[in-house]
């Protein structure tokens, strides 16, 4: 399981049994009580009673595999749409995909306009227009202070019936006989004596090239007292080897990324997660993206997800290309893509007059079609369903594949 | 290549929530995710909110929420712009 934390939003993505719905009333608690989020109080002194309310909410899964061993309102979609509705107005669900096959749900509410803010002002829109015409048509609106926000896009990848062979490497037997040969036995070694901060001897790649100096565990500690330790895991130092074992550490490369921060846990007996940090390049700070992964890697219901809000154009190539690479990592009988897309501002569109150039227009419209085409193709699975939603704000294109 | 620059994501280990992790009773991997937005961007939070925003939120208040998940803190990638936490289960 995983979160992401920024200042505006927060993301959680949690596996099993887990009971995400029930953190819901303190999250809310907390970002109106700790973080001064605007709020509906009950009128109790009671701090857990108050509220933030959000600007927006998104919820989504894939049918599960045991609904009946899920707890709380997890044992159904309907359960889970009645807590949600409970809790936010205006809130809609859909599901999307074969009903009889690998379906994935998702709920989402409006925009809570209240929230939203201002539209640029005037003195600050010859600003924004400069910026508008030095960048390409689709990034045109990731600049000035519109809530509509085109670099805003988050590709999902769920992966089941993994092939088997290839699903060894997420377990823990496997992943220690490869750290093993790989980069000597010092490394367990380390990992169950307990390194001390900074240890050198704890750099899991210092027989490999200096690009992979982002990826070598540090150990600044600053947990609370009692969570804390200066010790590292052999989970994580496990996990390090196995997200470079398996490719995932060059989905996102140093040598583009210098700055990516991969954190990653092989859980026992088996088992994989991973988050990786990657502040773009090219923005000097002012952007920081996110990708996570999971693994289950039992031949009975072997899943991988990979997810990620760095924008395909920053990555190096096309979604299709980091779908393949993902897919190319664990080699799925079949998977499902979601891409979440946010649209342009209509009325900042017609304003700004970029629509007026019907040239640059049609090439936009062009772009999009060789993209998507280029989606329908990717190397070993053919394109099953493709599936397009228009909502309030976002477009999202469901697709679903199966190996050749 | 290029080189990591002094604002690059520092990782903390919680070694305490990974003692005993034993991930033996998992028997599925779909999750479920959850998108919570308080504010449409970073730099458009409302009046009166933290100037972080969430991410002035400190680790034990989000230890309280993970509870009612069912989760453990397993360790967390902290940057200037987003904190990624890895989480048991």
């Amino acid at each position: 399981s995983s979160m992401f934390v920024f200042p505006h939003k927060l993301i959680l993505k949690t596996c099993g049994t887990t009971t995400l719905l029930f953190g819901l009333h303190r999250m809310l608690s907390i970002a109106a009580v700790d973080a001064g989020f605007p709020s509906q109080s009950t009128g109790s002194i009671d701090k857990t009673q108050v509220a933030a309310t959000p600007y927006r909410v998104f919820y989504s899964r894939k049918n599960f595999l045991f609904p009946d061993k899920q707890h709380g309102p997890h044992r159904s979609w309907k359960e889970e749409v009645k807590y949600l509705d409970h809790m936010f107005t205006g809130g809609s669900a859909y599901m999307v995909g074969k009903m009889n096959g690998d379906h994935w749900y998702l709920y989402l509410t409006a925009p809570n306009t209240t929230l939203a803010p201002s539209r640029t002002p005037e003195h600050q829109r010859t600003v924004t227009e400069t910026k508008v015409l030095q960048v390409p048509a689709s990034t045109a609106f990731a600049v000035g202070q519109s809530a509509w926000r085109t670099d805003d896009e988050t590709l999902e990848v769920l992966m089941t019936d993994l092939d088997p062979e290839n699903a060894k490497q997420f377990y823990l037997e496997h992943a220690s006989a490869v750290a093993e040969e790989k980069y000597s036995k010092r490394v367990r070694e380390v990992a169950k004596e307990g390194a001390s901060v900074h240890d050198d001897t704890f750099d899991v790649f210092s027989n490999t090239s200096s690009d992979h100096s982002a990826y070598t565990p540090d150990y600044d500690v600053d947990f609370p007292e009692e969570l804390s330790s200066q010790v590292g895991t052999e989970g994580h130092s496990l996990g390090t080897v196995v997200s470079e074992a398996c490719g995932l550490s060059e989905v996102y490369p140093t040598t583009i990324y210098p700055d990516a921060r991969v954190d990653a846990y092989l859980f026992t007996p088996c088992g994989f997660s991973a988050n990786g940090v990657i502040p773009a390049p090219d923005q000097a700070g002012t952007a920081t993206h996110y990708f996570t992964v999971h693994v289950t890697p039992e031949p009975l219901y072997s899943y991988a997800s990979f997810e990620t809000n760095v924008p395909a154009r920053r990555s190096g190539g096309e979604t299709a290309e980091v779908i393949e690479r993902v897919v190319d990592i664990f080699k799925p009988g079949r998977f499902s893509v979601t891409l979440f897309e946010a649209k342009a501002d209509p009325t900042e569109v017609r304003e700004l007059g970029l629509l007026g150039d019907s040239a640059a227009n049609a090439e936009a419209v062009e772009r999009g079609r060789i993209r998507s085409a280029r989606m329908d193709k990717i190397k070993g699975y053919r394109r099953v369903d493709r599936i397009v939603h228009d909502f309030d704000g976002y477009e999202l294109v469901f697709r679903y594949y199966e190996r050749n | 290549t290029l080189s990591p620059s002094e604002g690059t994501p520092h990782l903390t280990i919680n070694r305490e929530a990974t003692i005993d992790l034993d991930s033996s009773n998992a028997f599925e991997g779909p999750e479920k995710l959850l998108e919570v937005w308080f504010a449409p961007a970073p730099e458009a939070l409302p009046p009166g909110s933290q100037k972080n925003g969430l991410k002035a939120v400190t680790v034990d208040k989000w230890k309280e929420m993970l509870d009612q998940v069912n989760c453990k803190i397993l360790s967390v990638v902290e940057s200037e712009h987003v904190d990624a936490y890895l989480l048991s289960e």
